[in-house]
């Protein structure tokens, strides 16, 4: 038996909003130490990690670890059908082809439940080895969402270089060049408007701009997200989702041929 | 013109 309830049901909202355009489907791991999914998109470029802690959530039971199958489409059409104050519960009896979401109103005068077929999916695991990155540039969310936005309008990749002066996020395109730099900057008195640069070293990565303006659909999620980047390694683009957990976004760069 | 890489060049499949 699994059994999942969380009073804030929007963040799920908002999760599957952040992936299903990246991920068509994916299996969500459930074990007793919470919920993870780890999916890539289908060209291999880019891979989603989600983790989700048993504590985060208002009740959470897990009698078996489980893989549960999900197409994000179709996860993504039932949630539209919960409002945005509800409590939203997943259950599903254990080796069950099918996951039941309940949404209660605040009021409790409306509860409903939808059931979601659940599939079979072979999932490719990646082993992501903890490591320390030469650059990580945490950021007020909803100015990563913009730049990478403006950036999308001008070129179709990003170089992004870390450096004692900040972090410049520079493209090029058939309409001309565009740089942007951010400065560490600690000013602002509210800390998600802060950026904090901190820099092992100088480091310089080529990325599609389409797969990080893809990223920032999880701007609703977090008010900062932060950015790791070390030489020839993918970018990560984590955004941490209140004390539930974190999504995550690795990218492969772009290498000269 | 740089090209773009696979992530499974980077991270082993478990």
């Amino acid at each position: 038996m699994f059994e999942a309830r969380i009073t804030q049901g929007s963040v799920l909202k908002k999760l599957v909003e952040a992936l299903k355009e990246l991920v068509t489907e994916g299996n969500f791991d459930v074990s007793n130490t919470g919920l993870s999914l780890q999916a890539m998109d289908s060209s291999h470029v880019c891979l989603v990690s989600l983790t989700l802690r048993e504590d985060g959530f208002d009740h959470f039971r897990c009698d078996r670890n489980m893989a549960m199958g999900i197409h994000f489409g179709n996860l993504s059409k039932i949630l539209k059908c919960a409002g945005n104050e509800d409590t939203i519960t997943l259950k599903a009896e254990d080796n069950a082809d099918q996951l039941t979401l309940m949404f209660e109103a605040p009021s409790q005068d409306r509860i409903s439940d939808f059931d979601l077929k659940l599939m079979s999916i072979e999932s490719e695991h990646l082993g992501i080895p903890d490591q320390d990155y030469s650059a990580e540039v945490k950021l007020p969310s909803s100015e990563y969402q913009r730049i990478v936005r403006d950036l999308t309008s001008i070129g179709d990749t990003v170089l992004i270089s870390a450096t004692k002066e900040g972090i410049k996020f520079s493209t090029s395109g058939d309409v001309g060049t565009a740089n942007i730099t951010l400065r560490h900057n600690t000013t602002p008195e509210k800390p998600e408007e802060q950026t904090f640069i901190d820099l092992k070293e100088p480091v310089a990565l080529t990325f599609a701009l389409r797969y990080l303006n893809n990223f920032s659909k999880a701007t609703p999620l977090a008010p900062q997200v932060k950015l790791s980047l070390t030489k020839d390694l993918p970018i990560v683009v984590e955004y941490q989702v209140g004390e539930l957990g974190s999504v995550r976004f690795y990218l492969a760069p772009k290498i000269d041929d | 013109t740089p090209v773009q890489n696979d992530l499974k060049e980077f991270y082993a499949l478990l």
